[in-house]
């Protein structure tokens, strides 16, 4: 957009696009444009892309990044956290890099392997599981997803380990029995363990458009998300729909994947973020 | 619903001769809010509102009929007529097995379509498949495609030295050894941007030459559709699109931009996890989801 323009319509309209692009969507969109435009009235010196990122920003105000205040809350009894989602948005290998930076920092990591309905999904966490170096919990093809979760949440209890991360299955928010499913999963984790699951994750693909508001809605109402991570924002996709869940639902994102190897999770960062919109 | 909308902004046409200056606009406006809420690119938008718009202009006000009904049906028959009007069959070999290759960004489905079109192929139209496994990277990517073949009786050619183009190459000399008519070839999911991998696909193209290349995509991505859709088009001609997980509630309007964008067909959508989750693409259907 360039810092030596002035704002004028033409340059408000092609901001639109760029923030439309970016799938932030129609209203979001429009809620910047209209904030930039007031302050532009109001204030004549800052530079133009510091004005856009402010009014970006506003919109993830308050917000978190991934590293959640930890050993206080928890005591001698594993943190346990829950991930979820729609199919193939990347929710086996954002848990399998989050086993491995907890690793690093540390700790001693369960993996539950609650996807008991695709094919060769515990496979794929099996192989994760070894890459990274950190114990796993799995049963028989067709078991019952809630019973594995119990079954790893025990295993973790009565072996002190401290961090407890459960794989499920894809699942589209249309599906009320999948759902039910997974709100019998989260009461039986908090049967086991009150608290638990202490965190629970929704896996958005970032190249996913509107629906992703959808599915914020009706997963948050099955299993009470707690954060987002948004994946594959090494490609050309910018998840600006996130925008929009947070203003709706509050809900902050926590980890962003860019890329398909153990390492390639990093924290939340808004200013990064808001920059990397214009990209 | 998008008629609604149009019987309110268009309610004052009523009488007139013509639809015609700001009525249209508004009414434009209106179509295009609600493609972007439905995933459309902002540029195919535009450009199907401009037609739209100029399709609209000329009209005579339907006697009898609402103005928005008149207006939602331009909307509706460009929309069909842009999808590609009718359904677009699979191309088959005459001689030598037919190749088909499955491409796409990471997580679209490609594994589970491969297998589902298998299926497809197996029972409803009597041909003897034959399944290629030439993801090399993801961890589980072949078991996954070996426990689906598995169940549907159909054999999977696993992985040699590591390499895909050697795996597929090899792939399709034991189907033809073993007089199978149609070989799918499963690669890798893979970003367009990501230079290696996507020389990977065009080195398999350029010695297999398949009949079909068929371009996976995730029925709920949104403006990346382009984006992804024009470079993998760009580099490897793809014949026909598979647009999945429209058993989901997105409106789907990708399959618009890939359309307007490529120009390749959609040839199936997938409305399920099972095996017979694999539909003929009905261009109607989706126009009816798309403008909501
Ligand atoms: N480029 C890129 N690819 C990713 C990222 N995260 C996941 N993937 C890829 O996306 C594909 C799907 O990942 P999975 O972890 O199997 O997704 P999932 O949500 O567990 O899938 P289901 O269990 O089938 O619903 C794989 O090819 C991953 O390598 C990311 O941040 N960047
Ligand atoms: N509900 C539904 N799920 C689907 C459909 N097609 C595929 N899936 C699911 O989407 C997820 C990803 O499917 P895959 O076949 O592994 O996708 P892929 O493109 O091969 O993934 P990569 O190889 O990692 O790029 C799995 O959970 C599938 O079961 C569909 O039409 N409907
Ligand atoms: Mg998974
Ligand atoms: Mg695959």
């Amino acid at each position: 957009l360039g810092t030596g323009r002035r704002v004028d319509e033409a340059m408000l309209d092609e901001l639109e696009e760029i923030l439309l692009s970016a799938d932030l969507g129609v209203d979001t969109a429009e809620r910047v444009v209209s904030g930039l435009r007031e302050r532009v009235k109001h204030d004549a010196d800052t530079p133009l892309d510091r004005l856009i990122e402010e009014e970006v920003l506003a919109l993830l105000k308050p917000t978190s990044s991934g590293l959640v205040p930890q050993a206080e809350n928890f005591g001698d009894q594993p943190r346990v956290v829950l991930v979820v989602g729609v199919n193939g948005t990347g929710k086996t290998t954002t848990v399998a890099k989050l086993a491995a930076r907890e690793k690093r920092e540390g700790r001693r990591v369960m993996l539950v392997a609650a996807d008991t309905f695709r094919a060769a999904a515990v496979e794929q966490l099996e192989i994760w599981a070894g890459r990274a170096g950190v114990d796993l919990v799995k049963a028989a093809h067709g078991a019952d997803p809630a019973a594995v979760a119990f079954d790893g949440l025990n295993a973790a209890m009565a072996r002190g380990h401290q961090v407890v991360l459960v794989d499920t299955a894809g699942r589209l928010h249309n599906k009320k029995n999948l759902m039910s499913e997974l709100d019998k999963i989260t009461r039986v984790l908090s049967r086991r363990l009150p608290g638990a699951p202490h965190e629970v994750l929704l896996v958005l693909d970032g190249t996913t458009g509107q629906n992703a508001l959808s599915q914020a809605r009706i997963f948050t109402e099955a299993t009470g998300v707690t954060g987002l991570v948004l994946t594959k924002l090494d490609g050309t996709a910018r998840g600006g729909i996130a925008l929009a869940i947070h203003q709706e639902l509050g809900l902050p994102v926590r980890w962003i994947g860019v890329g398909e190897g153990l390492e390639d999770l990093e924290p939340f960062d808004p200013s990064l973020y808001a920059r990397a919109l214009f990209e | 619903a998008l008629q609604e909308r149009f019987d309110g902004i268009l309610r004052s046409l009523k009488g007139q001769a013509k639809i015609s200056g700001s009525n249209i606009e508004d009414a434009t406006r209106e179509i295009r809010r609600a493609l972007l809420e439905a995933d459309v690119s902002v540029q195919v938008a535009r450009d199907f509102v401009a037609r739209v718009a100029e399709e609209a202009r000329g009209a005579e006000v339907l006697k009898g009929v609402l103005p928005g009904q008149q207006f939602v049906k331009i909307v509706h028959d460009q929309l069909v007529e842009l999808l590609g009007g009718q359904n677009a069959p699979l191309v088959l070999a005459t001689g030598g097995p037919t190749v088909i290759m499955m491409v796409g960004l990471q997580g679209s489905g490609k594994t589970t379509s491969a297998a589902k079109l298998a299926k497809l192929l197996k029972g409803k139209m009597g041909r003897r498949p034959f399944l290629v496994a030439a993801d090399i990277y993801r961890p589980a990517a072949v078991e996954q495609l070996a426990v689906l073949g598995r169940d549907l009786g159909v054999p999977v050619f696993r992985p040699v030295d590591n390499d895909a183009l050697k795996t597929a190459r090899l792939g399709l000399a034991e189907a033809q050894s073993g007089h199978f008519d149609t070989v799918i070839l499963d690669t890798a999911g893979r970003l367009h941007i990501d230079e290696g991998m996507m020389q990977e696909l065009e080195r398999i193209r350029a010695e297999l030459n398949p009949h079909e290349i068929l371009f996976v995509a995730d029925s709920m991505i949104g403006q990346d559709a382009v984006r992804a859709a024009r470079d993998f088009h760009q580099r490897l001609a793809f014949t026909g699109v598979v647009l999945t997980k429209l058993d989901g509630d997105t409106r789907g309007g990708a399959a618009m931009s890939i359309r307007a964008v490529t120009g390749a067909p959609v040839k199936f959508t997938g409305t399920g996890e099972k095996l017979d989750a694999l539909e003929p693409f009905h261009p109607e259907r989706l126009a009816q989801r798309i403008l909501g």
